[in-house]
């Protein structure tokens, strides 16, 4: 018999040590005032 | 096998900021009209691979306008960015670049400028001028006397108006119309127009002489009129600092 079988909830893979998720890359700096 | 993913480019990477010069200085050598533009911020970046050293690159950047003129020969980088005081005008543009073997073309760009609110401007200053509408007949009333006043005194070359720039009226204490406008010497000198003003043309292209002015005309309590009008000198149209044939027939 074809039985469904909950999926265990998986736990969060920690990041590497040192992992660092990438800066926000954009909008980029403002050089002169934000109208 | 694929070519391998682009690594995302950052809003603030070299490679973007060289893309978004490139996209400036573009943008400013094919305005035709109003004034030169500066970078302000890299909104946003997409780069798609189309090759080896061959990316097709999307631009979104915030520009702020200067006080050069397009037609002024002076360098972007010397041109002051209008403060916000002034009443600031911000460009959105949208850019699309090729970078090939290094080298970055300008494809296509779509801009549209607005002022900022006049209520963000009263809100930190209340008694500055505010932007008013080009058309509006205390502002061409004070440009036709501004330049009227400049050619009555003028010992050189007598100018005709090309477009108006820059508008603003302040109300408070005193009522001030302020505006800036192109000007184009002809070929009469000032006396010579007294005679017959309908004689004076634009100068051919390879003599064509461009300025500015700008000037201020307070109507109450009592009438002043300041004006002050720069002019270029001849310029050999560069990339730069082109010339605009229509100008060469356009007299408002």
């Amino acid at each position: 018999p074809v039985v469904k079988r909950a999926v265990a909830q998986h736990d969060k893979v920690p990041h590497p040590v040192g992992f660092v998720s990438p800066p926000l890359l954009c909008p980029g700096r403002i050089r002169h005032f934000k109208i | 096998v694929p070519a391998a993913p682009v690594a995302p480019l950052g809003c603030d990477d070299p490679e973007s900021e060289a893309a978004a010069y490139a996209a400036v200085n573009y943008i400013n050598s094919h305005s035709h009209h109003g004034y030169k533009f500066a970078l302000n911020r890299i909104e946003n970046i997409r780069v798609l691979p189309q090759g080896p050293n061959n990316n097709i690159i999307f631009l979104e950047v915030d520009l702020l306008e200067t006080r050069c003129p397009v037609l002024s020969p002076t360098p972007l980088e010397n041109c002051t960015v209008r403060s916000f005081t002034e009443h600031a005008v911000e460009g959105d543009c949208d850019i699309k670049l090729q970078k090939l073997d290094g080298k970055i073309t300008v494809l296509a760009t779509k801009c549209h400028s607005h002022a900022d609110s006049s209520e963000d401007v009263v809100q930190l200053c209340p008694d500055c001028p505010l932007l008013t509408s080009l058309n509006n007949t205390e502002v061409t009333t004070a440009v036709t006397a501004a330049l009227s006043a400049h050619n009555s005194k003028a010992t050189d070359a007598y100018l005709r108006l090309l477009e108006i720039g820059r508008a603003k009226i302040q109300y408070e204490p005193v009522h001030v119309v302020y505006v800036e406008f192109a000007v184009a010497a002809t070929n009469c000198s000032a006396e010579e127009a007294k005679e017959n003003v309908e004689a004076c043309q634009l100068l051919p292209d390879d003599q064509s002489n461009f300025g500015f002015c700008t000037a201020s005309m307070i109507t109450r309590p009592k009438e002043d009129l300041q004006v002050d009008c720069q002019l270029y000198g001849h310029q050999v149209p560069t990339p730069n600092t082109p010339f605009f044939p229509e100008y060469s027939n356009l007299l408002i």
